[in-house]
C-alpha cells in the first residue's frame, strides 16, 4: 500500500540536469 | 495549541514531520489515512476536498478551528512549538535552510535511487549512479556540518533535524549499507540519536538501518 | 536589522527574492555578483567559498557578524521583518506553504518549458506540452485563491508574495503571451500590483509582460 501511494508522489527527478545546464548556463554568461 | 485532522496515506514520511513536530509541541493531531475516514486517490479527488486543498496533496491540514495548510514543511511548522521553529532569526533562518535542503537536495537522487527497488519507477543505470553521488556528496555535507554540532541547529532538536530525518528514512532503510555510510560517522550518530528521541520512536517506531543495499526490484 | 554579502550572479531570480524582502526589512545587503569580488563559476568553487557554503550554491549569504546561510528561501527569510515572515502561526505557516508551493510546483514545469526558449536545455516537445499543463493548473490554482484576496496571506505583502512573484518573473517575462494568460485575470492583477511596489521596482526595474510566447531556441 504505501509503495503504491509513494509512487504518485510527484518528485523532480531530472533536478540535477536542470541545476547543471542552469550553472553551466550562468558560468558561460559570466564568462 | 494546534490541534486538528491530518490527511494522508499510511506511512507517509512526508506526514511523519508533522507528526513527530506535534509529540514535541504537544499538539493535538487526528490522522486520517484509512478508509472510511480517508481513502488516498479518492477522498483527495473529491469536490469537498479540493475546496479545502486545491492541489489534491497530502499531507494536508485541517485545524479544528477551521484553518487549512497543505505543503509538509508548512504543517509542520505549524503545529512546531517556537523551540522547534527556531527562538532567534538567526536559528529560525537555519531551520529553512535545511527543511528546503532536505527537499531540493535530498528528495530527488533519494527517490531516483530507492524507488527502483521498490518496484515503482523503471531502473535507470546512469540515473542511479548520478543519484548514488548527489547522495553521497549530501552525506559529506552534512557529515563535515555534524563533525561539531549534536544537531543541525543550535544545541537542542529543531524543526531542521525532524525534516532532514524524514527525507533520510528511505535510503537509511533501503540503500545505506554499513560499507556505503561507514564513512559519514557524524551523520550515523546524528540520525540515530534524532530516531531513537521518544518522539521521534513514538512516530516511526523502530527504525532498522539497512544491512544489504536493495537492487532495484525488476 | 541584517547586514551583509549577498554572493551571486547577475539577474539571479533566487537572488531577487532577498533583495526584494531587504528592500521592505531595510536590511542592508551588499551585492557581490561580478569580478573582483565574485566571480560565478570561478569564486564559488574556492576553498574559501566551500569552507562557508559547501553547496558551492548562489546566492549565499554572509551577516557582518559572520553568519552564514544558504538557500534563497532562508536568506529571503533572514533578511525579512516580522511582517513578511507573518506575524500570526497561521500566517507565518502559509508564508511556508507558498514558498514551498513555488519550488516544488511551480519551477519544475517553469524551467521547463523557458529553459529551451533561453537555450538552457534542449527542447522536448512532450516534456514542454506537460510543463504548460502544469503551469496552468498552477495559474488556476493562484487565481482560485486570489479570487478574494489582494495578496497570498493575510492583507499585506509577505514572503509568500515576494517568493511566488519571483518564481513566475521567467515565464511571465517569456512565455505568458496575453492569450495564455487570459484566463487568470486574478492573477495578472495580483502580479502586476507587486511588480509595481517600489519595493520590487527597486530590485527588478520594469517587468515588461511577454507580448509573444518565446518559443525553444534551436
Amino acid at each position: 500500500m504505501e509503495t503504491t501511494c509513494l509512487g504518485q508522489e510527484k518528485i523532480w527527478f531530472d533536478k540535477w540536469r536542470f541545476d547543471d545546464a542552469e550553472r553551466q548556463f550562468y558560468e558561460q554568461q559570466n564568462g | 495549541m494546534a490541534a486538528g485532522t491530518l490527511y494522508t496515506y499510511p506511512e507517509n514520511w512526508r506526514a511523519f514531520k508533522a507528526l513527530i513536530a506535534a509529540q514535541y509541541s504537544g499538539a493535538k493531531i487526528t490522522v486520517h489515512c484509512t478508509p472510511p475516514e480517508f481513502h488516498f486517490g479518492q477522498t483527495n479527488k473529491t469536490p469537498e476536498f479540493l475546496k479545502k486543498f486545491p492541489l489534491g496533496k497530502v499531507p494536508a491540514f485541517e485545524g479544528d478551528d477551521g484553518f487549512l495548510v497543505f505543503e509538509s514543511n508548512a504543517i509542520a511548522y505549524y503545529v512546531s512549538n517556537d523551540a522547534l521553529r527556531g527562538v532567534s532569526k538567526e536559528s529560525a533562518a537555519q531551520v529553512i535552510q535545511w527543511m528546503n535542503f532536505a527537499d531540493s537536495e535530498i528528495i530527488p537522487p533519494a527517490s531516483t535511487w530507492v524507488f527502483p527497488t521498490l518496484g515503482i519507477m523503471q531502473y535507470n543505470k546512469q540515473a542511479t549512479e548520478h543519484a548514488k553521488d548527489d547522495v553521497k556528496k549530501v552525506l559529506s555535507i552534512l557529515n563535515e556540518h555534524l563533525m561539531t554540532r549534536t544537531f543541525l541547529v543550535g544545541d537542542r532538536i529543531s524543526l531542521a533535524d525532524v525534516t532532514v530525518v524524514c527525507s533520510l528514512l528511505w535510503i537509511f532503510k533501503q540503500v545505506l549499507e554499513p560499507s556505503f555510510r561507514q564513512p559519514y560517522v557524524n551523520v550515523i550518530r546524528w540520525f540515530t540519536t534524532c530516531v531513537n528521541q521518544p518522539q521521534f520512536k513514538a512516530v516511526l517506531g523502530e527504525v532498522k538501518l539497512c544491512e544489504k543495499m536493495a537492487q532495484f526490484d525488476a
